[in-house]
């Protein structure tokens, strides 16, 4: 869908365009508020497979768990330094706020080292390493 | 800055890159215009030439919108999520989310679709990406990861500037007043060491 001049176009003229932002695909993330590590919530999966795509979470030969373990901490303290929030491998409402932005489709953390932040690269301690087509 | 595992870059004697668009998508001019206008914001500061070429398959960039999923692996998701990818050179592959709300002109900030992106402010990123740059934590660098819908940000960051000048050079004509007055990364943790 393209807009050639959307500051024009009131929103009853567009339907099935009117999103609001809280829809996008990620919104399921909010719930995750205050989720702590050692808690097991539904969903967390999915929020590790987010991890996953975006290289944060080296690829496992199994499912991934509801459960908040260190793996999921890990990640989240690589993504709040990459994103310079406050590292602190918790899934507080500035990380959250941060999670669900709209975002470019390609990785962070290629083949499980990134340069991303600082210029200092930062690698997985692990042999099974995400790697993606890009 | 940051550069994609290996530093792949377009090989010396391709500097004059072609673009083209998937026919599928009948793009109007006016929103091949606003990817003219990203690619430009590249060659101004690197030595390179983009130019649109109507033969989709020769050409060295290509350019289309997709839903959901595509046959490369990564598909999209719908409105918001992920709204584009592109490929490391010299694939050339650059693809946009078909569901999302591009805007293409006028003032977005004041868009009343709050789910609006701006085409431009995405290309340009992309563009990044195609030319061989990887993410960067600098927030107001164009290679930043996120963009928030309703904003525009098509302006290179000098940490974008320093990043392509060091795999393709810096454009003779660059004067370097086209870029933001943000800091790079490397400035600023000179600075700090200071």
């Amino acid at each position: 869908r393209f807009f050639p001049n959307i500051t024009n176009i009131p929103p009853w003229l567009l339907p099935n365009v009117t999103v609001p932002a809280a829809s996008s695909a990620w919104d399921a993330f909010q719930k995750f508020g205050n989720c702590r590590p050692g808690e097991k919530v539904d969903g967390l999966a999915k929020l590790k497979k987010y991890f996953n795509y975006f290289g944060y979470i080296p690829n496992l030969p199994t499912n991934f768990t509801d459960d908040f373990d260190d793996e999921l901490e890990s990640a989240l303290k690589t993504y709040q330094k990459n994103f310079n929030l406050n590292v602190t491998g918790e899934l507080d409402e500035q990380t959250i706020n941060h999670l669900v932005r709209p975002r470019c489709g390609n990785p962070d953390i290629v083949n499980g080292t990134t340069t991303m932040n600082s210029g200092k690269p930062m690698s997985f301690n692990s042999s099974k390493l995400h790697t993606v087509g890009h | 800055y940051s550069f994609f595992p290996g530093t792949p870059v377009w090989p010396e004697g391709r500097r004059d890159l072609t673009f083209a668009f998937l026919p599928d998508n009948e793009l109007s001019d006016e929103a091949k215009a606003v990817f003219v206008s990203a690619f430009q914001k590249w060659s101004t500061v690197i030595p390179m030439t983009f130019t649109e070429t109507t033969s989709f398959y020769s050409a060295d960039i290509k350019i289309g919108f997709y839903v959901g999923d595509h046959g490369d692996g990564e598909a999209f998701d719908g409105v918001l999520g992920t709204l584009a990818h592109a490929f490391s050179p010299p694939s050339g592959m650059f693809h946009l989310d078909g569901d999302e709300n591009w805007v293409i002109g006028g003032d977005i900030t004041t868009s009343t679709v709050t789910s609006a992106i701006d085409l431009e402010s995405v290309a340009v990123h992309e563009i990044g990406h195609l030319l061989g740059l990887g993410h960067s934590s600098v927030e107001e660098s164009i290679m930043y990861p996120t963009i928030t819908s309703k904003t525009k940000k098509v302006d290179l960051a000098n940490d974008d500037v320093q990043g392509i000048q060091k795999l393709y050079g810096a454009n003779p004509s660059y004067d370097g007043s086209t870029t933001s007055s943000t800091p790079s990364t490397e400035a600023r943790e000179t600075s700090a060491a200071r």
